[in-house]
């Protein structure tokens, strides 16, 4: 029974592939003059993968990238990107913070950055985190997507075992799924801010995480990152620890926002959502929107600043 | 589909780095076949590991003989795992 709208649309479970897809579908057919669907490319398995894309209009506007779901079996972030596309839609020319945004930046949201990863944790199992590409000479499967960008790549903090769950693989950008990102990001250009979505332990991050040398915009970042888990403890007191990936939760090599910040890209973050521990990955369904709805205050806070301080 | 009956979530908190060490040595055993879902850079985040139910008592030798602190953290993955699949089952009837 699938719902025949978005507002139809249940955000407080977790969906199928097939679901999203068909989310995303509807979602651009009802706001055509602000949503678009790109397919940057193909998983390794050949699923498209869509990035949706809010835009008021001109050309190669400065813009904003968030993803969620590269790590497949960290459900809470799909589900909450998915919450994060309609709050878009319902929002712009009611809030004046995203009215204010939108009417100068560009969105653009991959909610399945993973889908092969996402659909094989639906049909298969629950616990994969990586990619499904098999690994020539091992009987392992898959490369940890957020070990394989061009960023300390092969250095400490990501491993050379296949069977590891943070494979780097077998060079940097092996992935289509991220070589889809790192080419579509080039092409365009003009990304100001760079948002991944993780889960779970509770954290805003920051780079770097390959070496313990602060980024040049460190103290910008540090303070920025503070505004936005004060912000997003407003709503329930959820509480996040914030800082440098290396600082605040381990060391890790090839990493998405080590490589987008080394383009250029100021504003550069890692979420890592709900919850501590309790559930860990398997976050029950009804801590969904909840979730989403804390994490939206510290996007907007990251996303208000990224659009109030042009560079 | 792959089920995890009786496979446990542990969380080992690190006393000094020395056990931060020994807990990370823990990723090379490969013998184990561990999962890690969170690791700590400092003996401030502890580090939370899912351990096969067949695995589970050489893992617990060898935290126990190196007295290293650990807590379950989830019992009976496959339980978690059931009910989350009950709850979309039963919404998708809905």
């Amino acid at each position: 029974a699938e719902p025949r709208s978005t507002d139809a649309f249940d955000y407080g479970r977790y969906h199928t592939l097939n679901e999203i897809y068909s989310f995303q579908d509807m979602l651009v057919a009802e706001n055509p003059n602000l949503v678009s669907k790109m397919v940057i490319g193909q998983s390794y398995q050949g699923r498209p993968l869509n990035v949706l894309k809010f835009s008021t209009g001109g050309t190669k506007r400065p813009a904003i990238w968030i993803d969620t779901g590269i790590h497949s079996r960290e459900w809470v972030t799909q589900a909450s990107g998915t919450w994060f596309a309609k709050k878009i839609v319902s929002d712009y020319g009611r809030d004046p913070a995203l009215t204010a945004i939108l009417n100068r930046m560009d969105i653009f949201l991959e909610i399945v950055t993973n889908p092969d990863g996402y659909y094989y944790t639906h049909n298969s199992n629950r616990m994969w985190r990586k990619t499904r590409k098999p690994n020539p000479g091992s009987n392992c499967v898959g490369v940890d997507p957020n070990r394989n960008w061009d960023a300390g790549f092969g250095g400490a903090g990501a491993s050379g075992n296949p069977c590891s769950e943070t494979y780097r693989g077998p060079r940097a950008h092996s992935e289509s799924e991220v070589k889809s990102i790192v080419d579509f990001v080039k092409s365009h250009g003009n990304m100001k801010a760079f948002i991944s979505i993780h889960s779970y332990s509770q954290m805003l991050l920051y780079p770097y995480g390959y070496t313990r040398t602060p980024v040049k915009d460190q103290t910008e970042l540090h303070n920025l990152a503070k505004k936005a888990i004060t912000d997003l403890a407003s709503l329930y007191g959820t509480r996040y620890r914030y800082g440098s990936i290396i600082n605040t939760i381990y060391q890790a090599s090839g990493g998405t926002i080590d490589w987008t910040y080394n383009q250029g890209i100021k504003y550069s973050y890692t979420f890592e959502l709900r919850d501590t521990g309790r559930y860990g990955f398997i976050l029950p369904a009804n801590q969904i929107i909840p979730t989403a709805k804390e994490t939206w205050l510290a996007l907007m806070a990251l996303m208000t600043h990224t659009n109030n301080n042009p560079y | 589909k792959e089920t995890f009956d009786g496979h446990q979530v542990l969380r080992i908190k690190a006393k000094d780095d020395v056990q931060l060490s020994l807990i990370k040595a823990m990723e090379d055993m490969v013998e184990f076949e561990l999962d890690f879902w969170m690791e700590g850079s400092d003996v401030s985040t502890p580090v939370d590991v899912r351990v096969p139910v067949h695995t589970l008592q050489p893992v617990k030798r060898y935290l126990d003989s190196r007295n290293l602190q650990y807590s379950i953290m989830i019992e009976d993955l496959q339980v978690m795992l059931d009910e989350e699949q009950e709850e979309m089952d039963s919404v998708a009837r809905d």
